[in-house]
């Protein structure tokens, strides 16, 4: 079963179709293995990536140098999984 | 295991074989107005079931509506169940809903995509697509939401199978699309078409593969607006709505867009709720009010229907 302990889901705010078009450059790079929850189209939406801990670094690395406004949406999506499954277990043991 | 449907959790988000248990309770507690119809199986081989609500003869107009086609999005089976239970249960009081029942059937299919579901649950809570094993690649599965026949193959999805909008190696090459349109040919009077995707708040219909208005842009534009204000009502959940392509992206190969074009007007996609901070992990504890207020919003789409029937 595979677990996703430090993935975080960012999201990000664009600000001009430049941005777009390197939120696409960096979704092409496959070793990152993002997992766009939200894909970049518009500038007045909102994307939201999901970020393995291993290319966090890199990630934020590349916004910060194109200075990509992001937020953290999600800390640890792992954390929110292991709520989602104390919920389940608990709903079957009542 | 809950011995009827009304010990069974709404509350929380519950595996495929409890799925299937509930169906099958539903279905024996209200035998005269529900049943089960297994349109077809999964590339792995799961039955693919429908509730069908109905009250008539055969040949009715129906309105199908679907969850679970992405399979990580676990909030929309949820809500399908709650939405099973409360036609039975508001069907003879609620007179709205006993006015439609009374005049359409209504279709629904709760795990769309079972092989997926099941994978979520058992190996990777993040998987969306199918399970296909694709030939020559590493890459497993197909986004079921990019494999119907309006604009597939377009630019608004993917050729690469290790892409989350991989299309597929041909159109309707996913049994668990296939079933649904093979269904939907036989069945030949459906009137609306509705399918239930999380999340970002916003309800779209056609079309994704173009910036082409369609024909009905202006009816189905207003019973958007409609059907998200009786939403937002609820919980003040606010729902953005409009054209796929225009709202959200290009996405070629979609349902609403192949369920506009065999000539089911009332075609929309629903993307629930996540309140801007969960994403597809929406905690349990809002199943209930997700389900509650996408009702008024399927309510008014399904009584515009009723009332305006083609």
């Amino acid at each position: 079963k595979e677990t996703f302990e430090g993935h975080q889901v960012l999201r990000i705010t664009l600000k001009d179709e430049l941005e777009i078009s390197l939120l696409k450059e960096l979704s092409e790079q496959e070793d990152l293995q993002l997992d766009f929850w939200r894909q970049p189209f518009y500038v007045e939406l909102p994307v939201d990536v999901r970020v393995p801990f291993h290319s966090l670094q890199a990630v934020r690395a590349f916004l910060g140098y194109h200075e990509i406004h992001y937020e953290i949406m999600i800390q640890d999506v792992q954390d929110l999984l292991n709520e989602e499954q104390r919920e389940m277990m608990r709903s079957r043991i009542f | 295991q809950p011995r009827t449907t009304d010990d069974y959790d709404y509350t929380n988000y519950h595996t495929l074989s409890e799925i299937n248990s509930f169906m099958d309770m539903l279905v024996q507690e209200n035998p005269s107005l529900v049943s089960k119809i297994v349109i077809g199986k999964s590339y792995e081989g799961r039955d693919l079931n429908v509730l069908k609500f109905s009250t008539g003869d055969t040949k009715r107009p129906g309105i199908w509506i679907d969850t679970g086609i992405h399979a990580r999005e676990w909030i929309t089976p949820a809500s399908g169940t709650w939405f099973a239970k409360k036609i039975v249960t508001d069907y003879g009081r609620d007179p709205v809903l006993t006015a439609i029942l009374d005049k359409i059937d209504i279709f629904l299919e709760l795990v769309t995509n079972p092989d997926g579901y099941e994978y979520t649950h058992t190996s990777n809570r993040m998987w969306r697509k199918t399970r296909r094993i694709n030939s020559g690649s590493s890459c497993i599965g197909v986004d079921p939401n990019r494999n119907w026949g309006t604009g597939y193959g377009g630019a608004g999805s993917s050729s690469n199978p290790c892409s989350e909008t991989y299309r597929g190696p041909s159109v309707y090459s996913e049994p668990e699309v296939k079933a649904i349109v093979d269904f939907t040919k036989s069945h030949g009077n459906l009137k609306a078409f509705l399918t239930i995707h999380s999340y970002s708040q916003m309800l779209l219909y056609p079309y994704g593969d173009t910036g082409a208005l369609c024909v009905d842009d202006a009816e189905l534009d207003e019973l958007a607006l409609k059907a998200t204000t009786a939403l937002e009502s609820l919980y003040g959940t606010k729902y953005t709505y409009g054209s796929t392509f225009k709202t959200i992206y290009q996405a070629s190969g979609v349902t609403t867009d192949w369920a506009y074009d065999e000539g089911i007007k009332y075609s929309y996609t629903f993307e629930l709720r996540d309140n801007g901070r969960y994403g597809f992990i929406l905690p349990a504890n809002q199943i209930i009010p997700t389900a509650q207020e996408t009702w008024l919003a399927l309510m008014v789409i399904m009584e515009h229907t009723k009332n305006n029937l083609y």
